[in-house]
């Protein structure tokens, strides 16, 4: 009895040192090959699209139930004397400026709260010559330019790319890319843009199949691109790039990835399975859509404009590829008007 | 969390006569790092 029970003893605590042993043998081969992938950027080498078996593994966790879990964790409210200490301490781990916060520290009643924090006023002069489009976030530059073939593919990241269509949803009035035929159709189409008068146009153009194949492009229109990473340290509320009237709202319930940089060299079509939210409308120059897309931490996306939105909500097993779940905006039938830098829409925690 | 924006634009036309083009151009670089309300393109 008594071997058995020294054993017992040894058990728990050579169990809890291998496990850490573990997790700290895995970590540092994760730091050694980031800092590897480091170094090739540097030389000017971009590593090409790898998956690998933690990607697998991701694949086969309950991530929207993590990010909910996260999120309730979040919501905690703290004692007012100790959330200076919390948020100092998150705004030290992902280099946020506390300079730039609206409220004091203590006016945040949760890390949630203080997650989707406003900036004070004038922290972010909105660029307003008219001919220039504004970023929506604060965030990193991941990938810009034109889409040239008419399949729209964006890189995802070298050696693999992502249909356009597929993020904005198959129902998307993504005019075609540099159709050379039928340039009188899309002036029709931007004739039809202009007079806002035939409120039943944009309502019949959503539900009637002869206006959901692609709008092609009028000649000397291109159809550009701009992918912009937000990280957990960043502001997360989102304004509007131009002025512009959002017709539509595409929800799709997907998974919850994280979206970093490893993510983006290790998940297939990382963009096109995450949890998004996608508006789509018409700006001055013809066609505009914005997708707002979640990650593990924040599997959360409001909108001003519609608030009783809910996303990442729980989902049943065998509905596991619901079709995105879509609503016209219809006021005055020209879909809700945004100003340039108006706020649109937050990401949030949960 | 990642932003996608897709939008037309004006496209470079053949200036013969020298006149300014009234293509859209982005001013940044991948990497770049951004906030909300700098110019993405002009």
């Amino acid at each position: 009895n008594s071997s058995s029970s020294n054993g017992n003893t040894f058990l728990l605590p050579g169990a809890t040192v291998a496990t850490i042993l573990m997790l700290g043998a895995l970590h540092a081969r994760r730091l050694y090959d980031d800092k590897k992938v480091e170094e090739a950027k540097e030389k000017g080498f971009e590593p090409g699209f790898q998956p690998d078996a933690k990607a697998s593994f991701l694949g086969l966790l309950p991530l929207r139930t993590i990010s909910r879990m996260w999120g309730s964790l979040m919501s905690v409210e703290l004692p007012v004397k100790m959330r200076p200490y919390v948020y100092r301490a998150w705004a030290r781990a992902f280099h946020s400026n506390l300079e730039e916060v609206a409220l004091p520290l203590e006016a945040y009643p949760s890390m949630r709260d203080f997650f989707a924090r406003r900036l004070r006023e004038g922290c972010r002069p909105i660029d307003n010559d008219s001919q220039c489009l504004i970023s929506p976030v604060d965030g990193i530059v991941v990938r810009f330019g034109e889409l040239k073939e008419p399949g729209a593919m964006i890189e995802q990241v070298k050696g693999f790319s992502y249909s356009v269509s597929a993020l904005l949803g198959l129902n998307s009035f993504l005019p075609m890319v540099s159709g050379k035929d039928v340039a009188e159709k899309s002036s029709e189409v931007e004739n039809v843009h202009r007079d806002q008068t035939k409120k039943s146009w944009w309502r019949v153009s959503f539900s009637s199949p002869k206006f959901q194949e692609p709008v092609p492009a009028s000649p000397m229109k291109g159809l550009f691109y701009c992918v912009l990473y937000l990280s957990p340290g960043d502001y997360h509320r989102i304004h509007s790039p131009v002025d512009w009237n959002v017709l539509v709202r595409r929800h799709f319930s997907g998974r919850l990835y994280p979206v970093n940089e490893r993510a983006t060299r290790t998940i297939r079509n990382l963009y096109v399975e995450n949890e998004r939210v996608v508006l789509e409308g018409h700006w001055q120059q013809g066609y505009l859509a914005l997708a707002a897309i979640g990650a593990t931490n924040i599997g959360s996306i409001e909108l001003y404009i519609e608030p009783e939105l809910r996303t990442n909500r729980p989902r049943k097993k065998f509905l596991q590829s619901e079709p995105p779940e879509e609503r016209v905006y219809e006021r005055e039938g020209v879909g809700c008007m945004v100003k340039k830098g108006e706020e649109v829409a937050a990401f949030n925690t949960g | 969390s990642t932003v996608v924006l897709v939008f037309q634009a004006p496209v470079a036309k053949s200036t013969k006569d020298n006149t300014p083009s009234t293509d859209f151009r982005f001013n940044i670089k991948r990497g770049d790092r951004i906030h909300v309300g700098e110019a993405l393109g002009r």
